[in-house]
Parts: structure tokens; C-alpha cells; sequence
């Protein structure tokens, strides 16, 4: 997936890292120190749709120019996460008793048109 | 830019850096209580000693995965313990995250002295002062000749603890041996305090879902 820039208006992914002592959190989260919070956006125009966001092979540049040129009504395209990968995350509960426990679907891989 | 995107992501808000970089620690703060299942951060009652907190730091992090959709927990213990061998011990435990949870294992780590004389024999029971008496349950009883850290397997039923999600173990150990009895005992036999200091290793997952009663029928 292209990771955006400014000057990129297609869909692309915006990585930000958090550290959970900037959330004021770092007494309770144990571990780790913070997580890659990355989401999806950016325009989806009907030649992207359903490309999985990433370089696509030459049988699916011209598929793409074909549903570009197609008569078809176009319907609307998001720009969705395509890959997520859990975090495990080290905490103290209300009880002061130490919990681990893995986050499903966490962290953004990758993105790509619906 | 005129025609009104059809979903949310499909046009980038042009936000002033400062304003993303709020909006994301927002974002982040929700994404993670809804991870952990938590509807605010957790103010924590009385948090563990941080020398008992860096063990066990050390003991969750070998690898073991936590179980699907499940939980890891160390629970560490509150010591009262009125012999000089710490052989008639009083573990207290506080669990009221278990009552929602369906508990599948349980782990009793105790560290042994260097110093055993011999083999100890233990029993390990769970002690309710709220019943006639206080009376007790056995939960596990071993024997031992090596010191250092020694994990016990305890029956899950034994260590959901009372409604108030308070536990209370007791220890009964001596040198097998040695004929004296617990109270005369005057060498220390387990270590109680700091990062040696006992704690129960639970795994935990979602409840049973309970089978409704049009399903029974």
C-alpha cells in the first residue's frame, strides 16, 4: 500500500504512532510503550475499485481501464483497510493484577477500494 | 470535491496537524478500550509491587500465546502469614474480573528456599473465614526436593473464590522428614515477599455462551 503524502489523493494509508504515555496511560499499559494506529483514506475512483492496493498485475491494469470505460453506472468505492494484524497488550485491571491479552485486527497493514 | 463522497473515507479531511494529531490520540484512546473491553481506564485499586511486577513481566512474555479470545492474568498475593516458615501462610487473592469469565486454568507459583532441608511436602487449601469455622478445602498437595519456582495446578473450581471475588488460600507445608510440627518449624521454608513472592497464573476466555432455553427445548 502507498503509505500517503500530501500530494497523494488517492486511496492510500496514514500512519501515526501513539505513545500511551501521550494518552496519560503509560501507568496502566505496561506493554508495549505504544502502537502503530494507522487508517485508511484518500478517493477511489471506479478504475481502482476492488484493487487490493498494491502494484496490480498487467491482467488487472487493463481489467481496471475496462471498468473505467465501462457503461456501467458507477457505484461508490471506499478506501478500507485489506489486511489488520492483532497487538498484545500487557495492563493492570482494576485489581492491580497484571493481564495479557492480544487485540485482534489492531493495526492497519494495508488498504485498498472496495 | 463539489459532489458529496459517498463514504466517509473516500475524502481526507485537510486537518491542521495539531488538530489530526488530537483527533488520533481520540481515536486511539476508544480503539483501545474497545480492545480491552473496558468502558474507562481502569483505576487501579492497589497496584503490585514493582519488584513482583518485573517477574512476572518476564514469565508472560516466554511466549506462551494467550488463549483465543482469552485472557492471561497474574494475580499477585496479599500474605498474612503468622509462622516464621511461612508454612502456615494466608494467600489473599483479588479476582472479580472471574466472575464474568469462564476459568480454564490455574497456576499456584511458589518459590521454594535454597536452603530446603530435604523434600517438603505440601497442601495446598482454599479457605473461606465466611463459612463455619473457616473452614478449608484441599485444592493440590506435593512433594518437592528442588528449590526455586514451582508451579502448582489447581482445579478451576477451586479458585473462583467467593461472590465478592476475593480468594483465600492456605499453605500447610513441612519437611517430610522432619516430624515437628508447622508452628514449631523455624527455618523458612518458601519465600513470601518481593519478586519471589507467590502469585496465581490464570487463563481465562469469554463465558460459556449459556444455552438458552428455546435451544434446550
Amino acid at each position: 500500500t502507498p503509505t500517503c503524502d500530501p500530494t497523494t489523493p488517492l486511496c492510500c494509508r496514514r500512519d501515526h504512532y501513539v505513545h500511551f504515555q501521550d494518552l496519560g496511560w503509560g501507568d496502566w499499559i505496561l506493554q508495549p510503550d505504544g502502537y502503530q494506529l494507522n487508517y485508511c483514506s484518500g478517493q477511489c475512483p471506479l478504475h481502482l475499485a476492488g484493487s487490493p492496493g498494491i502494484a496490480a498485475s498487467f491482467h488487472s491494469a487493463v481489467f481496471n481501464l475496462l471498468k473505467a470505460n465501462s457503461p456501467w453506472p458507477a457505484g461508490t468505492s471506499c478506501c478500507v483497510p485489506t489486511i489488520q494484524r492483532p497487538l498484545s497488550i500487557l495492563y493492570l485491571n482494576q485489581d492491580g493484577n497484571v493481564v495479557k491479552v492480544d487485540v485482534p485486527d489492531m493495526v492497519v497493514e494495508a488498504c485498498g477500494c472496495s | 470535491q463539489g459532489v458529496r463522497a459517498a463514504c466517509h473515507s473516500c475524502r481526507s479531511p485537510t486537518l491542521e496537524p495539531q488538530a489530526e494529531q488530537a483527533l488520533v490520540l481520540e481515536i486511539a484512546k476508544q480503539q483501545i478500550l474497545k480492545g480491552l473491553h473496558l468502558t474507562s481506564r481502569p483505576k487501579i485499586s492497589h497496584p503490585p509491587p514493582q519488584a513482583a511486577l518485573t517477574g512476572a513481566l518476564q514469565r508472560l512474555q516466554t511466549g506462551n500465546m494467550v488463549p483465543e479470545n482469552g485472557e492471561e492474568i497474574i494475580s499477585f498475593a496479599t500474605v498474612t502469614d503468622s509462622s516464621t516458615s511461612a508454612c502456615s501462610s494466608i494467600l489473599t487473592f483479588h479476582l472479580s474480573t472471574l466472575q464474568s469469565h469462564h476459568l480454564y486454568q490455574a497456576r499456584l507459583w511458589l518459590h521454594v528456599v535454597p536452603t530446603l532441608p530435604g523434600t517438603l511436602y505440601l497442601r495446598i487449601f482454599q479457605w473461606s473465614p465466611r463459612r463455619h469455622q473457616g473452614s478449608r478445602t484441599l485444592l493440590a498437595e506435593h512433594q518437592t526436593t528442588t528449590p526455586g519456582w514451582h508451579a502448582f495446578t489447581l482445579p478451576p473450581s477451586g479458585v473462583r473464590g467467593e461472590d465478592s471475588g476475593i480468594l483465600k488460600l492456605q499453605l500447610d507445608c513441612r519437611p517430610l522428614e522432619d516430624n515437628s510440627t508447622v508452628a514449631g518449624q523455624s527455618t523458612r521454608l518458601l519465600d513470601t515477599t518481593g519478586n519471589q513472592g507467590p502469585f496465581l497464573e490464570l487463563k481465562i476466555g469469554a463465558n460459556e455462551p449459556r444455552t438458552s432455553r428455546a435451544r434446550r427445548r
